[in-house]
């Protein structure tokens, strides 16, 4: 039988580890203030 | 075969998202006719919806600050400075809806409202700063009017008429004064005809219009002082036609 993992365990197993000093790349928007913000 | 990954969406400082916006903001200012030039200053969000082949809408939300170029100034957009925090900045919130259609942008639909900054902000990073005040509070109406009869009663040039008034500004510490900004067209009349019968004076035709630009000081406390500086900018072609310029509409929206 095919027993489904807990998925805390599966997410903990299957989470990819990141290289020391991975930043995430910055959100897609709202994008840079050119001037200031008001 | 797995199908295609979807492309990754289009990011707000793409080149891509940066092409639409200039070609938004250049159709924005080139629509309008009151105030002043906006600047693009922040991309908020933008949205791609492909229609088809080489065919996608595009859905922008731009944050624009206002330049100090009035609306009718010929100078380019590139060359008007934005107006500063201190200065009482007013901020546009534009909503664009353009189409790409076989890399060829076009602009489909625009909404644009303005706002000034709140006055809390500009006292808390400059107390003694003068703050906008409404264009018909009737010490800015007086200040105009002074000022565009002062200059008529100087000036060997056209006679001017106003246009709109643009801003105004108005401080009461350390000193009472009133400063503003406004549109003015010349006339058919010299000075001197206009001294005989200015109510004869008319806007010039399209086709010989000639706008200018004037900003004023009117300090009322603790001694009366005016001082005005009119510019004209010579004749231009409109870029387009556009809707004729009510006599003294100082409309804030574009849409």
């Amino acid at each position: 039988p095919v027993a489904k993992r807990a998925v805390a365990e599966a997410a903990q197993h299957d989470k990819v580890p990141r290289p020391v000093g991975f930043v995430p790349p910055p959100p897609p928007c709202p994008g840079k203030i050119r001037h200031f913000d008001i | 075969a797995p199908a295609a990954p979807p492309p990754a969406p289009l990011g707000c400082d793409d080149p891509e998202s940066e092409a639409a916006a200039e070609f938004a903001v250049n159709y924005i200012n080139g629509h309008s006719r009151h105030g002043y030039k906006f600047a693009l200053n922040r991309i908020d969000n933008i949205r791609v919806v492909p229609q088809g082949l080489n065919d996608d809408i595009m859905y922008l939300e731009l944050d624009l600050l206002e330049t100090t170029c009035h609306i009718l100034s010929p100078t380019p957009l590139e060359n008007c400075t934005v107006r500063s925090f201190t200065q009482h900045a007013v901020e546009g919130d534009c909503d664009v809806k353009l189409q790409k259609l076989n890399g060829k942008l076009s602009v489909l639909a625009s909404k644009c409202h303005s706002h000034a900054d709140s006055s809390e902000d500009v006292l808390r990073v400059c107390p003694d700063c003068p703050l906008l005040a409404s264009l018909n509070n009737t010490e800015v109406l007086a200040t105009v009017s002074a000022a565009l009869n002062d200059h008529n009663s100087r000036t060997a040039d056209p006679y001017l008429r106003l246009l709109e008034i643009g801003r105004a500004r108005m401080q009461y510490h350390p000193v009472h004064s009133v400063s503003v900004e406004f549109a003015v067209a010349a006339t058919n009349c010299s000075a001197a005809e206009a001294k005989e019968n200015a109510g004869a004076c008319q806007l010039l035709p399209e086709d010989q219009s000639n706008f200018g630009f004037c900003t004023a000081s009117r300090l009322i406390h603790p001694s009366e002082d005016l001082s005005v500086n009119c510019q004209l900018y010579g004749h231009q072609v409109p870029p387009h036609q556009l809707p004729p310029l009510p006599e003294h509409s100082t409309g804030q929206d574009t849409s």
